[in-house]
């Protein structure tokens, strides 16, 4: 069964599978240990090297296991982990493990515009006032209509020494809002990178030997991004193009590496992202098969009770009109053909002398005579009436 | 009854050169 279309064969809202975006992506990491190496990092051997590949790589498949940062000697203590999704995915939640003590302040942010700009997710911190200037998130969420980047506790150290920073797109969201039927919330989850901003090491501020700062360094491992590929509701997979990009599988007359536009003649109305309610597809434009191309005519569109906007370019078949559903001037509909067939129009063939005009009735193909004259295509004197010698009346009364 | 076509050979085009169709 497909997944975009009903046993009817009619389109129905569809969308990816749930996945691990950043699986097997590449972590840019502001900072990474073994250059040069040391004792227990060496960035030139892989069974010391700590990359920051380790933390999109499957798990168990690596080791080591955990990315590690350079030693930190003194602030700022700032470490950039970037991901690039590829594409734009529709965000669930994001997480991090760290295999040694978590930090007490990072921020999670994310860019829909590959890398140009960024804003934030969430915020994490024993001290939200002062390291982000935002009071702690409340606990019913955000208190303004839309989503909002809120400042969360910093993640626990767990017994083992790790810990985990988890952020789900619902905690920044308030409550009731519909992902079908809420740009804005579209717009929230909608991301095409992830950058997680590692500010402060759990244990920054102890001093050891004699109040020399301690060197400090971040590690961890599992940098999960969970979301489903974006495309707007019109494709249920997402695959490698020609070029090795990520790129949805477009379906109802859609396309783009979203489907967020239609196909070039799948524009007989606007293009909308599918709901669970309605599939909005594309709909190709009426034009009897007789043109290759149309464009979009929001007057038109609106005039017809917003059901079609479609206006056929370039008519062939000697066609004309918005669905190239006519015959252009000089030819007539062939009554004993389809509208559809390449030969449904007819050239009028009006005779030289005795047609007053080139131009036929298009229904019924009938020329226009002159006095005297008859035949469809004026080529005959009516009864009564001879061949003169003037191209001029070239039918007179029989005397 | 059916006429025969027009026969384009009995026209006089001496005073109406420039209507004359090309053939």
């Amino acid at each position: 069964a497909d997944p975009c279309y009903d046993e009817a064969g009619e389109p129905r809202c569809c969308v990816p599978g749930l996945v691990n975006a950043a699986l097997g992506r590449e972590v840019l990491a502001s900072s990474t240990c073994g250059s040069p190496a040391n004792r227990v990092c060496d960035s030139s051997d892989p069974q010391r090297a700590h990359s920051a590949d380790l933390l999109t790589s499957a798990p168990g498949t690596a080791s080591p296991l955990c990315w590690r940062s350079d030693l930190l000697q003194r602030a700022p203590f700032n470490i950039t982990l970037t991901v690039p999704l590829g594409k734009a995915f529709e965000l669930v939640f994001v997480s991090l493990r760290f295999c040694s003590a978590p930090p007490t302040s990072a921020a999670l942010l994310k860019s829909q515009d590959h890398g140009r700009s960024w804003v934030p997710l969430g915020f994490f911190s024993s001290s939200c006032g002062l390291d982000y200037g935002r009071p702690p998130a409340p606990a019913d969420g955000p208190a303004g209509p839309g989503p909002e980047a809120l400042c969360f506790p910093a993640p626990q150290a767990q017994p083992d020494g790790g810990g985990l920073l988890a952020f789900s797109v619902q905690d920044g969201s308030p409550q009731g809002l519909d992902l079908d039927n809420s740009p804005v919330l579209q717009d929230w989850v909608t991301a095409t990178d992830i950058r997680i901003v590692l500010t402060r090491p759990a244990a920054q501020g102890d001093t050891r030997d004699g109040g020399v700062t301690a060197p400090y360094s971040y590690s961890a491992a599992e940098l999960q991004v969970g979301g489903r590929c974006k495309c707007n509701g019109h494709a249920s997979r997402c695959l490698l193009d020609t070029q090795g990009r990520l790129t949805c599988d477009c379906q109802h007359g859609t396309e783009g590496p979203d489907c967020s536009r239609c196909k070039p003649f799948y524009c007989d109305r606007p293009w909308q992202r599918a709901t669970g309610q309605e599939a909005h597809a594309c709909l190709a434009c009426s034009c009897n098969g007789h043109a290759r191309r149309c464009r979009f005519n929001m007057e038109l569109y609106r005039l017809s009770g917003r059901r079609s906007g479609g206006v056929c370019l370039n008519c062939r078949h000697n066609t004309a009109g918005r669905h190239c559903h006519y015959c252009r001037e000089g030819f007539y509909r062939d009554p004993g053909r389809t509208l559809s067939d390449r030969r449904a129009c007819r050239a009028c063939d009006c005779h030289p002398v005795g047609a007053a005009g080139k131009t036929c009735n298009q229904t019924t193909g009938q020329c226009p005579c002159k006095d005297g004259v008859t035949g469809l295509t004026c080529n005959r004197c009516a009864p009564g009436f001879q061949q003169s010698r003037s191209p001029v009346a070239p039918c007179v009364k029989t005397l | 009854e059916v006429m025969p076509t027009l026969d384009m050979a009995l026209f006089d085009w001496t005073d109406y050169e420039d209507l004359k169709p090309e053939v």
